[in-house]
């Protein structure tokens, strides 16, 4: 399945947003 | 080990396991994952998602985990 450029660049987005709110997790609990 | 119910990772893991660039579907989940329901599929998936574990990708039904490439 080929993804547009647009659907690409709002999946890095939402993977870069996720990677913030996992290392926020992580510091919580640490 | 991690923290997550069986539910969890179970749910986790087959998300992680799936190549697409677009992930997985709940649908897919769901024929995947026979013994749990479409409800607490999502319930689950809010988690992860709210955790950073995984994140939505082409809509809100599809998703990838962040800790694979």
């Amino acid at each position: 399945s080929n993804l547009t450029a647009e659907q690409q660049r709002k999946i890095e987005e939402n993977r870069q947003r996720a990677l913030a709110r996992r290392a926020e997790r992580l510091a919580q609990t640490s | 080990a991690n923290g997550l119910s069986a539910n969890q990772n179970q749910v986790l893991c087959l998300i992680k396991s799936c190549p697409e660039p677009q992930g997985i579907s709940i649908q897919e989940l769901k024929q995947k994952l026979s013994g749990m329901s479409i409800s607490v599929i999502r319930q689950v998936v809010d988690f992860l998602s709210n955790e950073g574990h995984i994140f939505s990708t082409i809509d809100e039904d599809h998703f990838r985990s962040t800790d694979n490439d």
